[in-house]
């Protein structure tokens, strides 16, 4: 079955299924143990080493350590960053992260939609959201305003193994009621090309005021997931590797690009358009009978025509001519007997250079404009009661 | 009737050498 047809071939949305975005991609982490080595970590052996990358590994992938570590932080600044580039934009569902130290106390998570160019807050999980981060706890009501925003909750509570949970359902920050398929806004929102975990403050296990207190803090987690759909715009099912190693969207429905996010060159009959679960919005090929390899798309004799057709063949070859190649050129006219989108669907006019009067013909029954006294398609016969003359300007005269 | 083709070798040039066609 394909996802993005139905039975009888016609287009239709569809998306790629949920996977973890983050599953074997590169974590970028501000600070890991191990550099110099020390009696808990030690960064070049495997046996004692807590490097980033088993934040997003395979679980069960080797006998060693499974937890990421930072190095110990005694002193401000305390915070450590982890960022995952996903590789290109997926849309997202829910991000969690498993710490194996007691959970910080506070965090937040950002997106970037430009590969880590800009940064936006998804949310923030604090004990004191004020403080930390400017932010009053969440509201019991969710967002204040119409669309979605990056809200404060409740830091993660430590579970009695020492670790905890911190998970994070994208659509929290979303107002209810706001429709994926529908929603611009918040297609936005749960759009990110990378993801980037803040551990702003560490649960200090002491009186940080009093410095014989307090105890050097290692933040460490493992299973860093970000579910999500590789963002497709409704025109792909799958994602699939490139040879240079690049995600890109499998597309259908005359779009390209690595997230479908245009009309390929020759489909541009109308605008590109996310599909939606009632309408594909495929791209439609323009209308050129065979005789155009490009067109170009015309807003305004898209507007006339009902938002139907704005495609405007370039190029129409064969020698034929007009917005979809569908007329012969000056020159030529209509073979009666060829299809429209037969190679020689254009006869030349062949209009005689003595008996007619000019060399364009009729375009649809390819009479050539004739002198006085000449007849024929192409003007090459006197007409009865008329004979050849010596003179190339009347060149049938009236028979005496 | 039918008419034969015009003769090109007939037509007289003389004086209308610059509509004569390229053969």
């Amino acid at each position: 079955a394909d996802p993005c047809h139905d039975e009888g071939g016609a287009p239709r949305g569809c998306v790629p299924g949920l996977v973890n975005a983050a599953l074997g991609r590169e974590v970028l982490a501000s600070s890991t143990c191990g550099r110099p080595a020390t009696r808990a970590c030690d960064a070049s052996d495997p046996r004692r080493a807590h490097p980033a990358a088993l934040l997003t590994a395979a679980a069960g992938g080797t006998a060693g350590p499974v937890c990421w570590r930072s190095e110990a932080l005694v002193r401000a600044p305390l915070n450590v960053t982890l960022t995952v580039p996903l590789g290109k934009a997926f849309e997202l569902v829910f991000i969690s992260l498993r710490f194996c130290s007691p959970p910080p106390a506070s965090v937040a998570l950002l997106k970037s939609q430009d590969h880590g160019r800009s940064w936006a807050p998804l949310g923030f999980f604090s004990s004191r959201c004020g403080m930390d981060y400017g932010r009053p706890p969440l509201p019991a009501t969710g967002p204040a305003g119409p669309g979605p925003e990056a809200l404060c909750f409740p830091a993660p509570q430590a579970e009695p193994d020492g670790g905890g949970l911190l998970a994070f359902s994208v659509q929290d920050g979303s107002p209810p009621g706001l429709d994926l398929d529908s929603s611009p806004v918040l297609q936005d929102w749960v759009t990110a090309t990378d993801i980037r975990v803040v551990l702003t403050r560490p649960a200090l296990l002491g009186d940080p005021r009093d410095s014989e207190a307090v105890v050097p803090y290692v933040y460490s987690a493992t299973e860093l997931q970000v579910g999500g759909r590789c963002k497709c715009n409704g025109h792909a099912s799958q994602c699939l590797l490139e040879a240079q190693g690049r995600l890109v969207c499998d597309c259908q429905h005359g779009t390209e690009g690595p997230d479908c996010g245009r009309c390929k060159p020759f489909y541009c009959d109308r605008p590109w358009q996310r599909a939606t679960t009632r309408d594909a919005h495929a791209c439609i090929a323009c209308s050129c009978n065979g005789h155009a390899r490009r067109c170009r798309f015309n807003m305004e004799l898209y507007r006339l025509s009902g938002r139907r057709s704005g495609g405007v063949c370039l190029n129409c070859r064969h020698d034929t001519a007009g917005r979809h190649c569908h007329y012969c050129r000056e020159g030529f006219y209509r073979d009666p007997g060829r299809a429209l989108s037969d190679r020689r669907a254009c006869r030349a006019c062949d209009c005689h250079p003595v008996g007619a009067a000019g060399k364009t013909c009729n375009q649809t029954t390819g009479q050539c404009p004739c002198k006085d006294g000449v007849t024929g398609l192409t003007c090459n016969r006197c007409a009865p009661g008329f004979q050849q003359s010596r003179s190339p300007v009347a060149p049938c005269v009236k028979t005496p | 009737e039918v008419m034969p083709t015009l003769d090109m070798t007939l037509f007289d040039w003389t004086d209308y050498e610059d509509l004569k066609p390229e053969v």
